[in-house]
């Protein structure tokens, strides 16, 4: 299974993962 | 012909009734053909790559899946369970420190056990704009380029079409009825969301509807007693926000982003709100169930369009937000806590190829949707 996130943000948001990365719920994900 | 025209006598006479229940019984028998044939499921995906997906295209998957699903929802014996549940939880390498429960005998298939829930605590939520909606592992993320958003290098599908925006054909319901979960008694009155009280002005910070006796914060947020001080920080002005779903365009200074996070078979299976945003609208997308491995998101171009889904649609402050689940084959079932009336891999199911769709509107009246905060657990993947 799979959750995908598609939205919209200033142009700033910065992910802060890298592809392949293991994440646990409530971790960040990015940041503007 | 002019001759013909004006003087010609015109005679009338009353329709014979045997020709009126004919054309009757025409229009019937072509409208009854037309829902038949709305009935029957679109031929399957004709799959184009490498010899795996062939198979898998040829394979009854929401069959199996289902099959799947009952199978894993017969009652194992007592016994068996401990030693069943730590082999799975060694294959697939769960960490069964962290269950709600740690009593194995209490699950009393593997169904239940995969959808175990979590300790209070053993997952903090961040700090952050936008946190981790599940445990997984992040496939891809970037930003949507024009209407395409990349699977793989190379690879893309188009957003309107993951979305349901370029698709006529959807089925729309009306307005769900949701669960107790959000209960709007009057606008100005209190919500409850999760068993927790607070304002709606904590949510919408509306400047004219704020209480005399609520005290007001520089940055116009309605300080409340009851609001974590972490989500107050957070509190956005979503009811000023109207992005148009229908038609996602993105304001000027801002952009499209894409986040994919795969949730492995041991993984916890629920999922939870990423951000404070509000829900709108769903969208069920009848599909194929493939499976969404790192390994065969490679091999199958466009398979996020393809497999069964749940789009989330709605706003959070910045604008547009969405969020959806995506069904495989070992966990083709979907779940909206807030949403009883969602009901995913059906053997009487919509159309291939089709969505249906419902409002949340009746959650509440200004914000024209379902309110949910950070971490607010909204769902999940059952087995089959």
């Amino acid at each position: 299974s799979t959750v995908v996130l598609v939205f919209e943000a200033p142009s700033s948001f910065k992910f802060n993962v890298t592809a392949g990365q293991k994440i646990k719920m409530g971790e960040a994900l990015g940041q503007i | 012909l002019a001759d013909s025209w004006n003087n010609t006598e015109t005679k009338w006479y009353p329709i014979p009734v045997a020709l009126g229940l004919g054309v009757i019984g025409a229009i019937q028998y072509r409208r009854v053909r037309q829902r038949e044939e709305n009935k029957l499921e679109k031929p399957k995906y004709v799959a184009n790559g490498p010899w795996q997906v062939h198979v898998a295209a040829a394979l009854p998957l929401r069959s199996m899946s289902r099959l799947w699903g009952t199978f894993n929802s017969l009652t194992i014996p007592e016994a068996l369970r401990p030693m069943g549940y730590k082999l799975y939880s060694w294959f697939f390498g769960c960490n069964l420190d962290e269950m709600k429960n740690p009593d194995l005998y209490a699950y009393p298939n593997l169904s239940a056990f995969f959808y175990r829930e979590l300790k209070e605590g053993v997952r903090p939520i961040a700090d952050a704009t936008l946190v981790s909606p599940s445990d997984g592992k992040v496939l891809h993320f970037g930003v949507v380029q024009g209407e395409n958003i990349e699977q793989i290098k190379g690879v893309t599908y188009n957003l309107d079409a993951l979305l349901g925006n370029d698709d006529k054909s959807s089925i729309p319901v009306g307005d769900a009825i949701l669960g107790n979960s959000l209960e709007i008694v009057d606008e100005e009155e209190f919500a409850n969301v999760n068993g927790i009280e607070y304002s709606l002005e904590d949510m919408i910070i509306k400047g004219h509807a704020v209480k005399t006796e609520s005290p007001v914060g520089p940055d116009g947020l309605v300080r409340s007693e009851k609001t974590d001080p972490k989500v107050e920080k957070a509190l956005v002005k979503l009811a000023d926000v109207t992005p148009d779903i229908t038609n996602v365009k993105v304001k000027p200074g801002n952009a499209m982003f894409f986040c994919v996070v795969y949730l492995a078979p041991g993984d916890y299976h629920r999922f939870h709100s990423p951000t404070n945003w509000v829900v709108q609208t769903r969208r069920h997308f009848a599909g194929e169930l493939f499976s969404v491995s790192p390994y065969f998101v490679k091999l199958l171009q466009n398979l996020f369009v393809l497999n069964e889904r749940v789009a989330l649609l709605g706003k959070w402050k910045h604008g547009f937000f969405s969020m959806i689940p995506v069904g495989a084959t070992n966990v083709g079932s979907i779940k909206i806590n807030f949403d009883e009336a969602l009901k995913t891999n059906q053997k009487e199911d919509i159309p291939l190829g089709t969505y249906t769709e419902v409002t949340y509107k009746s959650a509440s009246k200004v914000l024209g949707g379902k309110a949910l905060r950070y971490g607010d657990e909204m769902g999940g993947f059952y087995l089959g």
